[in-house]
């Protein structure tokens, strides 16, 4: 007999946490530090505060037994903004909760990471999560709390309310089985990295033996803030063209895609309606199914809308690319390129290269350092669209660059929406425009390689004479 | 200000469709074939009948714009055992819902392909879903169906009964914007590919252009069926063991433990109970917390269980292999290695491997062919784990063979839950276990490669004299 159920979100990621990342001890032990530390450096960029941000990792039986995997306890504490009281139990215990389902620029996207963490926690050692958080200073709230995986909601088992200390922020303490020896090159990879491309962020970093790692500020510039933006017509599909007529004020077609569309002006919108054949005085709600499928096919197909404008994102600049990269990988040359915006599917990206050849810290080899959104990006690289365009569309013999010279690509992308192709944020796929960008970018770079290589050996062969 | 929301889960995979594999036009057309095919040989298989699968791929307006991408309707019929109208609505237009959230080897195990399918059709041509679908063949239900993707819930345009035909069944039909001219090489090779792992299927597909490709039942022999299985104990975590405890009806845990668990009999229960430190004779019901993180800490130390039984898997087994690849690559040679059964994370899995050398149909270079519980796995194959062992682990110079040598390796892995890596299940992680498997079964028919070649060029050498 065929019996039907129907599982939670939270009870889908449970049984397929591979999905979400949380595959093995190691790497659940990264992804629950990552999570942590991209939920508090979007809670202090939000708000416009210099982020604090300090991780500790201590075994929870440090006399017992040594060998991992092992039970950890996981704590990351932030100046951010804080999070209301009301909302905290769904933000932390609730698959599909949060505030970032916005087109805006951040790290999070699906409103689960910090609850996968939480809940990775929990079914590995059935420990509570212990959350404090203030959102002004006065009030410190204190929760102790649990999911309930199959209902994907929270079971609160304290909460208590003190007088806050002035500052507001949130602390997040997970207990969860971890695999340090693993993951420990990687966790420490990510906090330089993160440092790298944050370098207005104070991090502090304790490691399972108590070894402290400072990652200090290098500027006081906090980048100009990430704006939210209306989506552009591209991007739209028949459900969301529908959603936006049902619910539309605008009286006439015109004034709708004035209101609701990225750089659709009145002229604009004036000229696209004349070419799908809609009366652009027409009320909104008077469009039958065929015309919303015409509206939304003839969008697709008009080439003179605005191409998305990326100032509502927040890329790094060369100021910050090249000093992260001077920093970590203090190379004999340096070249960057920073790609003018571009969009795919209606969503405005920008694509940042920077090139690093010798010097004493590269090997031989080409390396790769990938960031999306501010975040690095340390696994599955060979599934990555960066990693596709080194490898497949570079032509490499054109630069003239020795087989085995020492020499990192950093890539970052920014968006409204980046493509990562797993709910893990581990890779992004290969949407035709970043691939064309990024290959444009690593282009540029190796020709001011190859360029300054020609330089170098034409001043060697002078030296020798 | 902060503003929080919560997403159902449709709305998250219709934002998200990357994340299921619906990125594109071309692979859309793809997934949406795929995910209703395998719903059908599921649907076939589990009530023993031999499948009858028809699929049909037709322009929605062949008079209208001919240039991909553009709408198609698809239509997928079954002779399977139907779906009771009482599910029917939640099972096509609810994501996860379904009936194979079980621990048993079938196609799907997520409870959202073919609703991704729908949900894709609706989001970019508007057009509604309608499935006929017969139990019994007295009564065949006819629905006409949108998905309320805010609410995850179907909305029944209309739902008529007539009399039936006498015949069990379903039919899907959706209309979804496609790209039949990039999609169609791939969908021709999955429908091929399909049909090589499933001899017993009749598969029948016709294409926009109305050209039928008829691939016809090679064996009237059905695999045994797969079983229900129960858990293994080592793929057991504190939140399933709270689970069990909570809702035990045994008195003690030696009961409980031998009646939940898969090949744990009464002495291997008191056993691991000892090892553990628990009284066998003790109440589930009261262990307190710390106990059962104990517990199963135990349980993952416990060397002594016996390993899983693979009986209840259903593998293609030798005489479906050969007869597989001898139909679709015609090799000089041919090898085949069905590895004993294993286990990752508890679950139970078999690998069978073949390999093909030579002949007329093979190209020079090795060609990689991956099936998982029956399905042929298209894209992504650089991520895969097979990819990894035949380009990281193997090391071909060993067995002699040419370096442009025409080789092709085929993969099957079944197992009461394949461990893929995306919800669109492109390609398997790289678990340890199945890593293992899969090396030492390449290695095995790479060993009888080598005899073959050196026979070869030995009664070569003897001609030539
Ligand atoms: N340290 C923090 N300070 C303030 N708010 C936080 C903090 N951590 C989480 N939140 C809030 O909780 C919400 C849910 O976090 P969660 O990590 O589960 O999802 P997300 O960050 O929105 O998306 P993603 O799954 O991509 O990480 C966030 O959207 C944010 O509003
Ligand atoms: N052709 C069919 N005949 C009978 N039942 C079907 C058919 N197609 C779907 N179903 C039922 O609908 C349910 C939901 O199907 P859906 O494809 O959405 O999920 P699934 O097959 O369970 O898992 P997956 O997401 O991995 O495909 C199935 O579990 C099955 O019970
Ligand atoms: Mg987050
Ligand atoms: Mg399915």
């Amino acid at each position: 007999q065929v019996t039907f159920s129907e599982i939670s979100p939270s009870e889908f990621f449970y049984r397929n946490r591979d999905l979400a990342g949380f595959s093995n001890p190691a790497r659940a032990l990264y992804m629950a530090a990552r999570e942590l530390v991209e939920n508090s450096l979007d809670a202090c960029e939000t708000a416009g505060i210099l982020p604090e941000v300090h991780v500790r990792i201590t075994p929870l039986d440090p006399k017992g037994e040594s060998a991992d995997p092992r039970a950890y306890v996981l704590r990351v504490q932030d100046n951010g903004l804080g999070i209301d009281p009301k909302h905290a139990p769904n933000a932390f215990a609730r698959v599909f909760y949060g505030s970032k389902f916005k087109l805006r620029q951040a790290r999070g996207m699906f409103g689960m990471g910090g609850t996968m963490a939480i809940l990775y926690g929990q079914i590995t050692t059935n420990k509570p999560v212990k959350i404090t958080t203030s959102v002004d200073g006065k009030k410190l709230h204190s929760f102790s709390m649990l999911i309930d995986i199959q209902e994907n909601k929270p079971i609160i088992l304290s909460h208590e309310t003190v007088e806050g200390d002035g500052s507001t922020g949130t602390s997040v303490e997970v207990t969860l089985q971890g695999d340090f020896l693993r993951a420990s090159q990687k966790i420490a990879d990510y906090f330089r990295q993160t440092a790298l491309v944050n370098p207005f962020a104070n991090i502090t970093y304790i490691d399972p033996q108590g070894k402290p790692f400072f990652y200090f500020r290098g500027t006081e510039a906090m980048p100009s803030p990430p704006q939210e933006t209306k989506p552009h017509p591209h991007g739209i599909d028949v459900e969301a063209m529908r959603r936006l007529l049902r619910q539309a004020n605008e009286k006439t077609l015109q004034k709708l895609l004035v209101a609701n569309f990225h750089r659709v002006g009145e002229r604009t919108a004036q000229k696209f309606l004349e070419f799908a054949r809609l009366d652009p005085q027409r009320d909104p709600k008077s469009l039958d199914n065929e015309e919303v499928v015409k509206l939304v096919g003839a969008i697709h197909k008009f080439d003179e809308f605005l191409a998305p404008d990326a100032s509502c994102l927040s890329p790094l600049g060369e100021e910050i690319l090249k000093a992260g990269v001077q920093k970590e990988l203090q190379p004999e040359f340096l070249a960057i390129e920073l790609r003018p915006p571009s969009a795919y599917s209606g969503f405005p990206f920008v694509i940042e290269v920077a090139l690093a050849y010798g010097g004493k810290v590269l090997q031989e080899g080409k390396k790769l350092f990938r960031f999306a959104n501010r975040i690095p990006l340390l696994y599955d690289e060979a599934n990555d669209v960066a990693w596709k365009v080194l490898n497949e569309e570079i032509d490499w013999k054109n630069y003239k660059i020795p087989e085995h010279a020492p020499i990192a690509i950093i890539t970052h992308v920014c968006s409204t929406k980046v493509p990562y192709k797993t709910v893990g944020k581990e890779y992004l796929a290969d949407r035709p425009e970043l691939e064309r960008e990024l290959k444009n970018a690593v282009r540029e770079v190796l020709r001011q390689l190859k360029g300054h290589l020609s330089r170098k050996g034409s001043m060697e062969m002078v030296k020798r004479k």
